[in-house]
């Protein structure tokens, strides 16, 4: 799966997902990236945000408007997507990342997996990462 | 106010012989999508041009590169959303389409719906003339090689989801 999501210079945000699914998936299975508020959701009013990983497990949470509900009740982005990552990994055992943006231009990439290759740039400045913590 | 454009390539157990072409393809995708910001693009131009980018890009499980189903196809899923307007559009089990972002875009801004799926999303492509590619264009060696190594061990595979193997 592939994501990104992004704030322009008038405070307007937007998300986008892309994915193949998982390998010997059933034919007609669809997982968590083209849902709605699952795989991805933007809101000018809370950000933006695109996820990754066990597909079933994310539409259960609607992991993307969680993420964004939490934006609303005053967390930052790595707060709300560390919150909402560890409810799914509680709720349903599953694990996953994302990748949020809010409107002001605060940005984070979170996971739970082993790994995530992700990248930011913000203010012409590139930053990225692969293990935890990086 | 700093624009600022944020992308992932997946979260999985990435494997240490493909760490570094992973990052070097989050880090070029980011580059590209920041350069629609810079030039003045709005943030919905940026984050499909993005992951244009990437699912061009062999290393990722989407358009080109994309994981194989049980019967050895390809079926691919998509959705953009506006966070201005709230508009949204989405694609699911599409098949032979190289970009399914940018024809989730389509479902968009062309129709009145927000997702369209499988037969009618590809009827969908063919009536506003997107090109149809060919399943082995989407395909990787490496691709087809694990789905033949993987393909009699689809329980297995499903008991590995939230250690190794994801979306």
């Amino acid at each position: 799966t592939v994501g990104a999501v992004a704030v322009d210079c008038t405070g307007n945000v937007a998300c986008a997902t892309s994915t193949g699914g998982i390998r010997n998936k059933m034919v007609g299975r669809v997982g968590d990236s083209p849902v709605i508020g699952a795989g991805g959701y933007a809101d000018n009013f809370s950000g933006a945000v695109s996820c990754t990983g066990h597909g079933e497990s994310i539409l259960k949470v609607t992991l993307a408007r969680h993420i964004l509900s939490y934006m609303e009740q005053g967390k930052t982005a790595a707060e709300a997507s560390e919150l909402a990552l560890q409810h799914m990994g509680v709720r349903v055992r599953g694990a996953g990342g994302a990748i949020v943006v809010s409107p002001s231009g605060q940005w984070a990439a979170t996971f739970t997996t082993e790994r995530m290759a992700w990248a930011a740039v913000e203010d012409s400045v590139l930053w990225y990462g692969l293990d935890p913590n990086e | 106010m700093a624009a600022v454009i944020v992308v992932h390539g997946g979260a999985w157990a990435i494997p240490e012989e493909l760490s570094k072409a992973s990052v070097d393809g989050v880090k070029a995708a980011a580059r590209e999508g920041f350069s629609v910001l810079k030039r003045g693009g709005n943030a919905l131009d940026a984050v499909e041009s993005a992951v244009r980018a990437m699912e061009d890009n062999n290393m990722f499980n989407a358009g080109h590169g994309a994981a194989l189903n049980s019967e050895g196809e390809v079926e691919l899923d998509a959705i953009i959303m506006d966070g201005r307007t709230l508009a949204s559009g989405a694609v699911s089990s599409v098949k032979n389409i190289a970009n399914p972002v940018s024809l989730a875009r389509a479902v968009m801004e062309k129709t009145d719906h927000v997702m369209l799926t499988s037969r009618g999303a590809n009827m969908f492509a063919e009536s506003i003339g997107v090109v149809t590619v060919p399943t082995d264009a989407l395909v990787t060696e490496y691709e087809r090689n694990e789905w033949e190594k993987h393909k009699n061990y689809i329980t297995g595979v499903m008991e590995d989801f939230n250690t190794k193997a994801h979306d």
